[in-house]
């Protein structure tokens, strides 16, 4: 199945926010991103992996000029939820691999996450779908990723 | 800014996979993927969040009849990068809203979540990026979350 690699995407200018140890429940997520959205804050990638012992953890990105707006609504949502930590850390950047078929190629995910590995690139962060795979690395190591991943793409996408 | 949404899909022929207690260190993740991909599996979907103490855990979602190709493969990198454990659950499905300008609308996944939490459906695993909104559930909560999810946007999308 022809996969179809449509762009490559960057940015620098985000921050990371996590609200750590919030109560798995129905309604928890739709509180703290109805709340974050309710600012008219863009919210760039959300990643929640498997709640454990009834809590879990939720982290998105956000654009660092919104983090002003952003602290104090999640640090709202971290009492109303009884969460014990919120985690702010602007020193990121994400970057998205776009395509069709990414799924359904069995392939691209460890390829990209190959090409960042050969270029020494620690990813922090992972969320994928079947159109696109996003990571969140260092700002510092974003704009090597992101070379090396258009030239292994390109060659790998042909002439 | 217009939200277009394009769709809603969903799966519930799926399993989660994890892998509990990598190293966080480069390579991981490609080693990980480049495994299960050379099999030829489809990865559906995949979340990581942060690391911590060194460590993280790697969670992914394939169709259920790929889980036995995968279920040696994931025990050999178990073995090969020293992680704790992996865990393995077959009872879930994932869903997806899929358009554009999801993440330059700041409400589209504070309603996704929203209209899930009013029907009663816990989100497991949530990963997004600026095209799509992936949320794993129980494989028995799949129907019902995505009956709410085609009522409430259809009637924001108007007639
Ligand atoms: C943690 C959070 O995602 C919760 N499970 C919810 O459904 O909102
Ligand atoms: C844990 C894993 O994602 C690791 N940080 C890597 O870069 O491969």
């Amino acid at each position: 199945e022809q996969v179809v690699i449509r762009g490559i995407a960057h940015d620098p200018d985000v921050a990371k926010i996590a609200l750590l140890g919030v109560p798995d429940r129905p309604g928890v997520a739709s509180e703290i991103f109805q709340a974050v959205g309710g600012r008219g804050v863009n919210v760039r990638m959300i990643v929640q992996a498997s709640a454990e012992g009834g809590k879990n953890d939720v982290t998105f990105a956000v654009g660092t000029h919104d983090v002003k707006i952003v602290l104090p609504v999640v640090e709202a949502a971290r009492a109303t939820l009884g969460a014990r930590a919120f985690l702010y850390d602007p020193d990121v950047a994400i970057l998205s691999v776009v395509g069709e078929g990414l799924a359904t190629s069995a392939g691209t995910a460890g390829t990209v996450f190959r090409v960042l590995a050969e270029a020494d690139v620690n990813i922090e962060l992972i969320s994928t779908s079947s159109i696109t795979i996003t990571c969140m690395v260092r700002q510092s190591d974003v704009e090597r990723a992101v070379r090396a991943l258009h030239q292994a793409l390109q060659l790998e996408q042909g002439p």
